[in-house]
């Protein structure tokens, strides 16, 4: 690795080294590398401080620095483990783990159920819920009536809460999602499978030779 | 068209937000 990998390292707050990461994650070392070329792009894109900032983040997901949205918040908040307002390079490659397809079921279900968590209380809320379906329908140019967006959540929440406490909680949201296993789709992203391959322009760029 | 059946986590789960392949696209 030599001098460029320390270089890199005190430039850029948060940096941890591929062979660290890789270790602790589903990735390889060159893997590593190549989400770090990907993440130079993305944390210099607006901000040039080798961090995400939440406007760069929005404006990879959409195109659009200033398109606000709930899901994308909340998956923003999740990325910044430290919780310093930025996405640093060891939160970026830890989190984008959970999403490999060879990461554990139960991680990318512990994952969705945080992401769904709002208020961060360790229980999904009935209002929680029907707070999220009112975002995406407001995202989606939806419309529908107020008793059909209830229809919607009551039958969901009371599929969910078999206890029957008025709130869904983590033992709960497994039982749920082993039931309705597509509900955890956007938990996997195949494009970080052999991401080297997928994107051959990342690995151009990337040091280390696997 | 939203069928009042529909499962809400499956609704949200078509969020944009949630859909982090479009980090990887070009």
């Amino acid at each position: 690795m030599g001098c460029a990998s320390s270089k890199r390292s005190k430039r850029t707050p948060g940096y941890e080294e591929p062979t660290v990461l890789a270790a602790e994650t589903p990735f390889t070392v060159s893997e590593v590398e190549a989400l770090y070329e990907l993440y130079k792009k993305l944390s210099n894109a607006i901000i040039a401080d080798g961090l995400i900032h939440k406007e760069e983040f929005q404006l990879a997901l959409f195109r659009n620095r200033n398109r606000r949205n709930l899901f994308a918040d909340r998956i923003f908040d999740l990325f910044d483990v430290k919780r310093n307002g930025v996405i640093e390079f060891g939160e970026f490659v830890r989190s984008l783990g959970v999403f490999h397809p060879n990461a554990p079921v139960a991680d990318k279900i512990a994952f969705a159920f945080r992401l769904y968590d709002l208020r961060q209380t360790g229980f999904i809320e009935r209002e929680e819920l029907k707070e999220m379906v009112l975002a995406l329908l407001h995202e989606s140019d939806l419309v529908l009536s107020e008793d059909v967006v209830e229809t919607i959540v009551d039958k969901t929440f009371t599929d969910a809460d078999t206890k029957g406490d008025g709130k869904i909680d983590t033992e709960e949201w497994k039982e749920f999602v082993s039931k309705h296993p597509s509900l955890i789709k956007n938990m996997t992203l195949p494009y970080l499978k052999d991401i080297t391959l997928a994107f051959p322009s990342f690995v151009v760029a990337s040091e280390v030779e696997e | 068209v939203v069928p009042a059946t529909m499962n809400a986590f499956e609704l949200i789960s078509t969020s944009q937000g949630l859909n982090l392949s479009s980090l990887f696209e070009k």
